[in-house]
């Protein structure tokens, strides 16, 4: 694939 | 009514056990995806660069071989050159779109610092709450992050224009009228004679299960990506019965019973691909010697063997225009959600230093 992966940010971080 | 509201949720533990499974999966799916379009890929160039079929389909040699007039047609279906240029036109305006939202989110965050810091040495220690710089550092950390994605995503913009420079010409020639394309191609002597011959049975005994190769890795893949497995459930499992998860052993096994047959049959097509690649070789050397190569048959090989190219270029950039677009827009909901997560913390901070200012105008 070409373009970055944005397969981590797609998960909501838990916000401490 | 009633439906919990708390239904999905886990412990700590078990929600970061997903989030490494469900990367280690995407990468193994991804790798088996990548793995197969690139031997696809590489079918296609071998092919092509002997320019097969098209050679066995040559017979007057001056009409267009079968397989470059359906080349030809399904290019114009999926709307021929004009769709990749309306795609490559956007791309920049999706880019800025982005950036600006990106940019905008950013300079909340140092508008706020700055009156922060201004009160800060108005007021000295009465001002003492937590300075903006601090509390903004997590969210200018995930700034800085989209800015380098962004960074690349231009390279990557970059990468499918000159690929479409290099191109665009064979591919306008592909997508012309019929008698024009045909028009184009030099013409030379007609093969005929070689037709029936026995190395022309076996080329095409060969292109065809090469065919038939590709079409199998199609149903794979899109098998593959429609594996679905409720790995929260083992983990949860493993964590009342042990007290911890191992995150790695677990997913390992997991992901070998789910995937492992996948992987054997991807790794056998690649064998008979090589196998049947190096047999095509083999027919195409004796295949040539049997034919009467001059400068015209010369010619007209080499814009054949582009053609075919200029096809696969295409939907090469097809994809790569999709997955750019797809893409930004994925990034523009992402960064608006960041967007949101920067002007609460600062409408948050602006009521509280406004309620610092009332308490200290009144003390």
């Amino acid at each position: 694939s070409l373009y970055p992966s944005l397969e981590d940010l797609k998960v909501d971080k838990v916000i401490r | 009514k009633f439906s919990d509201l708390f239904e999905k949720m886990v412990p700590m533990a078990v929600q970061q056990a997903m989030t490494i499974y469900n990367q280690r999966k995407s990468d193994f799916v991804n790798r088996l995806v990548g793995t197969m379009r690139e031997a696809t890929n590489l079918c296609n160039g071998v092919l092509a660069s002997l320019n097969l079929p098209a050679a066995l389909e040559d017979l007057s040699g001056d009409s267009i071989p079968q397989s470059i007039a359906e080349k030809a047609r399904s290019i114009v279906q999926q709307g021929g050159l004009q769709s990749i240029e309306q795609l490559i036109k956007d791309l920049p305006e999706l880019l800025t779109r982005n950036r600006e939202i990106l940019d905008e989110s950013l300079k909340m965050l140092d508008e706020e610092e700055t009156t922060d810091n201004d009160l800060r040495a108005k007021f000295n220690q009465r001002w003492n709450r937590t300075p903006s710089g601090d509390l903004y550092k997590p969210l200018r950390a995930e700034g800085a992050n989209f800015r380098s994605i962004l960074d690349k995503a231009v390279q990557a913009d970059q990468v499918v224009k000159e690929r479409y420079n290099t191109h665009c010409e064979m591919i306008a020639l592909l997508c012309k009228p019929e008698n024009e394309l045909s028009a184009a191609i030099p013409s030379a002597n007609p093969t005929k004679t070689l037709q029936g011959s026995e190395v022309v049975n076996m080329l095409r005994s060969q292109i065809t299960k090469l065919d038939e190769i590709k079409k199998e890795r199609e149903t794979l893949e899109g098998e593959v990506k429609a594996v679905t497995f409720d790995m929260s459930v083992s983990f949860l499992t493993a964590l009342a019965r042990d007290g911890a998860i191992n995150e790695e052993q677990l997913s390992s096994t997991q992901l070998e019973q789910l995937y492992g047959a996948y992987n054997q049959r991807v790794q056998a097509s690649l064998r008979t691909q090589e196998e049947l690649l190096g047999q095509v070789q083999t027919s195409h050397q004796e295949f040539s010697n049997l034919k009467q190569s001059n400068a015209e048959s010369n010619q007209r090989e080499e814009v054949l063997k582009k053609l075919a190219s200029a096809h696969d270029s295409y939907v090469e950039i097809s994809n790569n225009l999709r997955e750019g677009t797809k893409f930004y827009n994925d990034l523009t909901e992402i960064l608006l959600k960041f967007q949101n997560k920067c002007s609460d913390i600062v409408f948050a901070r602006k009521t509280e230093r406004d309620e610092l200012l009332k308490e200290l105008q009144q003390s």
